[in-house]
């Protein structure tokens, strides 16, 4: 464990945390992407489907996080589509899941590691999550505007991110630790953040909110 | 090659 791997987990589960006071607080999900929620339970479920697997017992901190993941992604989407789905934005949440799920699927069964059933739906998942975050900036971008705690969410989605690329420089420079399917992935996912990090710099931090020309 | 792949990052 790292200090950038630390904050990275950290920045994660303050995404989720932020996403769900938020839906809870306003009592609404206005302005979230529910197919981006849906993927990333699904990632979650994919990958740590060890946890199915095996009893579990929750000796370690790893287990809890993953646990506190999954049921933190599959309560959001509760929220979204059951509790509060009259405030849903289904209209303007338009992306097709399956042309990014497919894909995924795809490109999984033909790079992997090792051709087994739990290793490939580890790849799924880490492709999967590449992507998962691109229905929420595609309905921002239809709606032209995201509110600040979305952008907050966003922003502390993409530091997750970001923070996993100075770790797994600090784990190949101390460790020789690579993962290339992880770095590829992950590397992909933080440029999809890149716009909207510019975004929230010049307009988040000084205090405005994002609205995208017409 | 112990079979299973070990991926400990969250």
């Amino acid at each position: 464990m790292n200090i950038f791997r630390l904050f990275g987990d950290l920045s994660h589960l303050a995404a989720i945390a932020i996403l769900l006071l938020k839906i809870w607080k306003t009592r609404s999900c206005a302005g979230v992407s529910g197919k981006t929620q849906l993927l990333f339970a699904v990632c979650f479920i994919t990958r740590y489907i060890d946890l199915f697997l095996h009893f579990v017992s929750l000796y370690n901190t790893e287990k809890v996080m993953k646990l506190i993941y999954i049921s933190a992604s599959v309560f959001t989407c509760y929220l979204i589509f059951f509790k509060f789905k009259a405030t849903y934005d289904g209209n303007h949440d338009s992306m097709r899941a399956e042309f990014l799920i497919v894909p995924a699927a795809g490109l999984a069964c033909l790079i992997n590691t090792k051709f087994d059933a739990i290793e490939i739906l580890w790849t799924f998942s880490i492709y999967l999550e590449a992507v998962a975050i691109l229905p929420q900036l595609f309905l921002i971008s239809k709606t032209g505007e995201a509110e600040t705690i979305t952008s907050h969410y966003l922003f502390a989605q993409g530091s997750y991110r970001a923070l996993y690329i100075l770790n797994w420089i600090y784990r190949y420079h101390y460790e020789s630790h690579v993962d290339t399917i992880a770095i590829v992935a992950g590397v992909v996912q933080t440029i999809l953040y890149c716009d909207f990090f510019y975004l929230y710099i010049t307009k988040v931090v000084k205090g405005q909110k994002i609205v995208l020309p017409a | 090659d112990n079979g299973q792949l070990f991926h400990d990052e969250l």
